[in-house]
């Protein structure tokens, strides 16, 4: 039963390490391909988009487009509903998505 | 006795890491399959000419949505670095990878509603090395469905 | 006060951190409002 133990823990390492290098590699590619000039260009969405799946007669949609490492903290929901957002890289730009 | 029973957790600890390894792929597989759809799609409409301006809105951001008898108060740092938000009720956060799935643009493979045709244009937008990832969510619903049916658990890795 | 912090602002990721921060508000909304104020929850956003 050991042996047969050891056996399987060797097959499931190189499973792992197999997974390990193929989240690697889809990661770098998911970075290439949202940097990518030809890509950054269409890569938005319109208000039309977001009015299509939050009904804007009964939701307010608020939008925030935040640099790189901009901190969101959410207050204890028990105390507050309060969220406070902190950028270091530049300004950080907040609209609501209009109604029509 | 002892040895055995070692070896024994360690593989049902491995066996979790590997789950948890499959669902970040399978998530980052979402995410490109989503992300190239969409591109595709706006090229598609901008054949038509470009967007009317300011109706669009780049990714990455973030979507914060509450009642619309919400009464937010705001305070902004005059450098806009810094932003405060107090709500007087709930309110709900959501970012683009989960706004393009809403989108359907990750062609319902996270909800296992992905057509055969759209199982087909998913797997031509990830690597070939990748495909059977993107085969397994899709059948990951029918195996649910199959509860019944054992898999050993290196099949499942 | 205790805080749930976020890194924002870099593109995708971080759909699992926010379900968890959405369902604290929404059961809290509850707890919260109990009694004479009415909760407004957000209504969910749609799936297309």
């Amino acid at each position: 039963r050991s042996q047969e133990l050891v056996k399987e823990l060797q097959d499931l390492q190189v499973a792992e390490q197999q997974l390990e290098s193929l989240i690697q590699m889809c990661t770098t590619q998911f970075k290439l391909l949202t940097e990518d000039p030809e890509n950054k260009g269409s890569a938005y969405v319109t208000c039309q988009d977001l009015r299509s799946i939050a009904d804007p007669s009964e939701q307010l949609v608020m939008v925030i487009k935040a640099p790189p490492e901009t901190q969101m903290q959410v207050s204890d929901p028990k105390e507050a509903f309060q969220i406070a957002v902190k950028s270091t890289q530049g300004p950080i730009d907040v609209f609501l998505c209009p109604e029509e | 006795a002892q040895e055995c029973q070692n070896l024994e957790v360690e593989k049902q600890q491995r066996i979790e890491r590997i789950k948890q390894k499959r669902s970040q792929l399978q998530e980052l597989l979402l995410q490109q399959i989503a992300f190239k759809n969409l591109v595709q799609r706006n090229q598609h409409k901008e054949i038509w000419g470009p967007p009317s301006v300011n109706s669009t809105i780049q990714l990455p951001f973030l979507v914060i949505n509450t009642s619309k008898r919400t009464v937010i108060d705001c305070s902004i740092s005059s450098d806009k670095f810094e932003y405060l938000f107090n709500f007087d009720n709930a309110f709900e956060i959501h970012d683009d990878t989960d706004l393009l799935k809403r989108m359907g643009m990750s062609l319902g493979l996270e909800t296992g509603k992905c057509s055969s045709e759209d199982l087909r244009t998913a797997k031509s937008l990830v690597p070939k090395a990748l495909e059977n990832y993107v085969t397994d969510m899709y059948t990951k619903h029918d195996l649910f469905l199959e509860s019944s049916q054992t898999h050993s658990a290196l099949d499942m890795a | 006060r205790t805080r749930i912090l976020v890194s924002i602002g870099e593109s995708f990721g971080t759909s699992e951190k926010f379900q968890k921060i959405n369902q604290m508000v929404c059961t809290n909304d509850r707890q919260l409002k109990r009694g004479a104020e009415v909760s407004i929850a957000p209504k969910p956003l749609k799936r297309l």
